[in-house]
């Protein structure tokens, strides 16, 4: 038996948005830790990593391990019936073939019962190394959503280069060429906070497909900051925190030399 | 020229 209460239920809808377009269906892996969820899309450029921990959930229960094979879309519908401050249930039975939500209106006046039917999916896990990042940049993640979207009208490669206490972003096309800078910012205390923090003091500079990062930039309302990390020949890392127990990471390969 | 790596090349399947 499964059962799990999300009380911010809008964590699960703006979840599924940073999701749905990236990955169409998603093995949904529920245990005792939480629920974990893993899937590339189809041109295997961008993997989406989404961790929800138990202790994001006010209540939580995972007698044995269960997998909801879920279809984005499908259950980005039935999320889209739920109001923002709803409370969320998910329950499943063990080896279950579908899915019960449950979502109660903030003055409990309301409840709606949805089933959604699961889908087998044999999707293959990467495993994901531990690797020493040469840079890691925290930015406002409206900034980050804002800077993606305007270099993405200069061509189809953005670059993110980062040397000391600066980040660099670059884009060139037929149009002409861009180039946004951000300093690490003095104050340090509030979310509009760039921080910039470097391995060694070895700059470094690597390119990337900005469809993917606005694809990536849906998952904008789950975080007041986003953090970038990288390093040369490295894919990308693109994370949203959500609260401390959770986050949605984007792992993007990088464009290279040929 | 720059070409699109694949994240396959990056990560193993576990």
């Amino acid at each position: 038996m499964f059962e799990a209460r999300l009380l911010q239920g809008s964590i699960l809808k703006k979840a599924l948005e940073g999701i749905r377009e990236l990955i169409t269906s998603g093995n949904w892996e529920c245990s005792s830790a939480g629920i974990s969820m893993q899937g590339m899309d189809p041109s295997h450029v961008a993997l989406t990593v989404l961790m929800l921990q138990n202790d994001l959930f006010d209540q939580f229960r995972c007698d044995r391990n269960v997998t909801l094979g879920l279809n984005h879309a499908t259950f980005s519908k039935i999320l889209k019936c739920a109001a923002n401050d709803d409370i969320i249930t998910l329950k499943a039975e063990d080896q279950p073939d579908e899915c019960n939500l449950l979502f109660q209106s903030a003055n409990d006046d309301k409840t709606s019962d949805f089933i959604i039917k699961l889908t087998d999916i044999d999707q293959e896990t990467l495993g994901i190394p531990d690797t020493e990042y040469a840079a890691t940049v925290k930015v406002p993640s409206v900034e980050f959503q804002r800077i993606c979207r305007d270099l993405s009208q200069f061509g189809d490669t953005i670059i993110i280069s980062v040397k000391k206490g600066c980040v660099e972003f670059s884009g060139t096309g037929e149009i002409g060429s861009a180039k946004i800078a951000l300093k690490e910012s003095g104050n340090v205390d509030d979310d509009e906070k760039v921080s910039v923090e470097m391995d060694k003091d070895t700059p470094c500079s690597l390119s990337f497909a900005s469809r993917y990062l606005n694809y990536f930039t849906k998952a904008t309302s789950l975080s007041d900051t986003v953090t970038l990390q990288l390093c040369p020949e490295h894919p990308l890392v693109v994370s949203y925190d959500i609260g401390d127990n959770g986050s949605l990471k984007y792992y993007l390969a990088p464009k290279i030399e040929e | 020229k720059q070409v699109q790596s694949k994240m396959t090349s990056f990560f193993g399947v576990a």
